[in-house]
């Protein structure tokens, strides 16, 4: 699965996530990526694309969630994301990254990988697979 | 404030062990999406715009699970899912079950900006690809090799496997601590 999240300097958010799935699915299986609030979310706090299983992410409702612990608990994005992915889906099945309205940037992940790359204004930049 | 980009393409269980001449193409194909966004968004290009730019790039690279090197349904078909979200307007548009679409998150916008809708699926997603003249192949361009292998293997071991993870060993030759002989991850 691949996704990009981004930013503006006046906040507006977007996300976009794209896949084929698992390997050996069932003909016709839908997995997180086209639903909205688990494989992928924006609103005007956050915007969120996620990897992993997708039965697994839809249960979570992974996106919305970390929105949600934003606009309801004021947890800033890096928490929230951290707490979705460490506590709301099994160990080894979810990934995301994410970007709030002030241009924070986080890739956290439960799997012991994810391919993954960020940049921001002030110059920094990632790429990474491991932790 | 400031603008910001990140980019996924695939999580699972990626080896540390995985060779260099499977990691560098993947590392070096983050580094050219990453670039692309950081351009885009420097440019003055909407978030929308900058996230369809990175995802069809990202779509187009056999290297991961989406587009070109999508995985394998159990019939050995490939069925391509896409989304994309705005955030301060929530406008958002997804498809599935696409065979030939060759970049579906450009699919998922026009669903979203072109549609009272906001999910096609299927054949009626197919249908509106063509209405709209988005660019079709066959599905034979998706499918390669390496993912042909990992269904064969995952039909032997009656499994799924998500967008990396290893490649499966039959019940009795099962060691996680194994090292792998490709060290390639082989979930989605």
């Amino acid at each position: 699965t691949v996704g990009c999240v981004a930013v503006d300097s006046s906040g507006n958010l977007a996300a976009a996530t794209s896949t084929g799935g698992l390997v050996n699915k069932m003909a016709g299986r839908i997995g997180d990526t086209p639903i909205i609030g688990a494989g992928t979310y924006a609103n005007s706090l956050c915007a969120v694309s996620a990897t992993g299983k997708g039965e697994a992410i839809i249960r979570a409702t992974i996106g919305r969630d970390v929105a949600a612990l934003m606009e309801y608990k004021g947890l800033s994005l890096e928490k929230a994301a951290a707490y979705v992915v460490q506590e709301c889906a099994p160990v080894g099945t979810v990934g995301l990254v994410a970007v709030s309205a002030n241009g924070q940037v986080t890739m956290p992940f439960n799997t012991n990988g994810m391919f993954r790359a960020c940049a921001n204004e002030d110059g920094y930049t990632h790429v990474g697979i491991w932790q | 404030m400031g603008w910001a980009i990140a980019l996924h393409g695939g999580a699972g269980d990626i080896p540390r062990s995985m060779p260099p001449e499977r990691r560098e193409p993947r590392e070096a194909a983050l580094r050219h999406c990453l670039q692309i966004g950081v351009d885009a968004i420097k440019a003055g290009r909407s978030p929308l715009d900058v996230v369809e730019l990175v995802v069809r790039e990202l779509e187009d690279n056999p290297h991961f699970n989406a587009g070109r090197g999508s995985v394998l349904t159990s019939n050995g078909t490939v069925e391509m899912e896409a989304c994309v979200m705005v955030g301060d307007t929530k406008k958002c548009g997804a498809v599935s079950g696409l065979t030939t679409v060759k970049n579906a998150v450009s699919l998922a916008r026009l669903v979203m900006e072109k549609t009272p809708h906001i999910y096609l699926g299927f054949d009626g997603a197919e249908q509106f690809a063509k209405e709209q003249g988005v660019e079709t192949l066959d599905a034979s361009h998706f499918i390669t090799p390496e993912n042909v292998d990992r269904l064969k293997q995952a039909k032997e071991a009656n499994k799924v496997q998500i967008d990396y993870t290893q490649p499966i060993q039959k019940v009795e030759e099962e060691d996680e601590s194994a090292s792998l002989p490709n060290g390639d991850s082989q979930i989605g």
